[in-house]
């Protein structure tokens, strides 16, 4: 472990905990993508199975078990809880142009052709374009909640500093993981333009407005 | 061996 994985798994973790306590607090899941929020599901559910046979700390495994719960959590307030504040018609992405060729490209890229790995490789393509869904419902509408911007920062930039985890990684262990890297280096950039109007107008306490 | 990614990353 060292400090920008520590502190991007704290980043992961906040946004979580914003996400719910907007939700909580403003009692409506209004402007946050339902289908992102499944697709994270999915992508927890596919990677950290490895719970039941693999060991590696208390850190590792209690972070696997709230991913998992929280995620399936925001899908029940979703879905059942604060569903009339839920508006499916601006929820509008196909997830199934990101499904497949996150399918297939895990057949594909994987460290071992079994289906453990192909779900963990099919796991890191899934989350490197999960927030589409959520950042194109964003551009429709065109604004957003304070809160729900602080929430996808705090997302994009857990995967940004595990770019210089695996930079430190490299020099100091020799390990290497391309399946990874790349998908992160794609999940980070797609933040960029979001990063630019957060960092430029929200922190500036403006509102976030994207220009028409 | 392929399977060598590192395990202990979220």
């Amino acid at each position: 472990m060292n400090l920008f994985r520590l502190l991007g798994d704290l980043s992961h973790l906040a946004s979580i905990l914003v996400l719910l306590h907007k939700i909580q607090t403003s009692r409506s899941c209004r402007g946050i993508s339902f289908k992102t929020q499944a697709l994270y599901v999915a992508v927890f559910v596919a990677r950290y199975l490895d719970l039941f046979w693999r060991y590696i700390s208390l850190y590792n495994s209690a972070m696997k078990v709230f991913f998992i719960g929280s995620s399936c959590y925001i899908l029940y307030l979703m879905k059942y809880r604060y569903r009339p504040t839920n508006d499916p018609s601006i929820d509008t992405f196909r997830i199934e142009y990101l499904l497949v060729p996150c399918a297939i490209l895990s057949l594909i890229f994987n460290y071992n052709f079994m289906p453990t790995e192909i779900l963990w490789s099919f796991s890191i393509f899934l989350e490197s374009v999960a927030i589409l869904p959520q950042l194109f419902m964003l551009q429709r509408t065109g604004e957003a909640e304070a809160i729900t911007t602080h929430y996808l920062a705090a997302l994009g930039i857990y995967r940004a500093l595990y770019i210089p985890n695996w930079i430190y990684r490299y020099f100091t262990e020799g390990v290497i993981d391309p399946i990874a890297v790349t998908a992160g280096i794609v999940q980070t950039g797609l933040y960029l333009d979001f990063f630019y109007v957060y960092f430029t107008k929200v922190l500036q306490g403006q509102k976030f407005e994207l220009p028409a | 061996n392929p399977a060598d990614r590192p395990k202990d990353e979220l």
